[in-house]
């Protein structure tokens, strides 16, 4: 969950 | 999405368009390291492995292309156009950017989220960043005289990292206090190592003067 809510950032 | 990070993003895409733009426009790269250029597209490859298997929304993705054809097409102008590979500072442009990328990669080895291969590879990208200014800073001490679109694409290049801290602020508050210090820490490092830069864009530009960075 933490490495998803990375995700949407470039 | 919040409008910090959005600025961050705009920045970062005006900075790119900037340095294509000079480099296009008067058919000349003076000033502007390679080192920090191929870094910047080890940094994107390495940063947007899931491009394809993980889609978040048309934004990103079209970003995410954008972001790695201009920094590829700008490392294939300054390395194989037959007019603009001749006005690079090669004899200046001397920092051994692998004695970064080594150390960064080695640190995600030792520090990350999880242990896969996007993962590491991701937190090597975010490590990489930080640094990856370093030998254009360098080159900007050595030339003595910076041209404006040079010295305008750092600034913007340096602004969009503090605009995206910002946003991780914001995002701390508004959702559910996430702690990410790998992003967080990097993206201060990242921030600060363009201080003093900062500082003499701001005199120059106050006092309507040439930029000069002190040697």
């Amino acid at each position: 969950q933490e490495r998803e809510h990375l995700k949407d950032e470039l | 999405m919040n409008v910090f990070r959005l600025a961050g993003d705009m920045t970062h895409l005006l900075s790119i368009i900037i340095l294509l733009l000079k480099i296009r426009a008067t058919k000349s790269c003076t000033g502007i390291s390679l080192k920090t250029q191929e870094l910047y597209v080890i940094v994107f490859l390495t940063r947007y492995l899931d491009l394809f298997t993980k889609y978040i929304s048309f934004y990103n993705t079209t970003m995410k292309l954008v972001f790695l054809g201009t920094s590829i097409s700008i490392v294939w102008y300054m390395r194989y156009h037959k007019v603009v590979k001749q006005t690079y500072n090669k004899d200046q442009d001397t920092f051994r950017h692998y004695f970064l990328a080594i150390p960064c990669f080695l640190l995600a080895l030792l520090i990350h989220h999880e242990f896969t291969v996007i993962e590491v590879l991701w937190t090597f990208s975010i490590y990489l960043e930080a640094v990856a200014i370093l030998p254009q800073l360098v080159l900007l001490q050595r030339s003595r005289n910076i041209d404006n679109l040079t010295g305008n694409y750092v600034f913007l290049l340096g602004a969009y990292r503090a605009l995206y801290l910002v946003n991780w602020v914001y995002r701390y508050f508004t959702e559910n206090h996430l702690v990410r210090w790998i992003p967080w820490l990097s993206g201060l490092v990242q921030t600060t190592l363009y201080a003093d830069f900062f500082y003499y864009y701001i005199k120059s530009w106050k006092n309507n003067e040439k930029l000069q960075l002190p040697a």
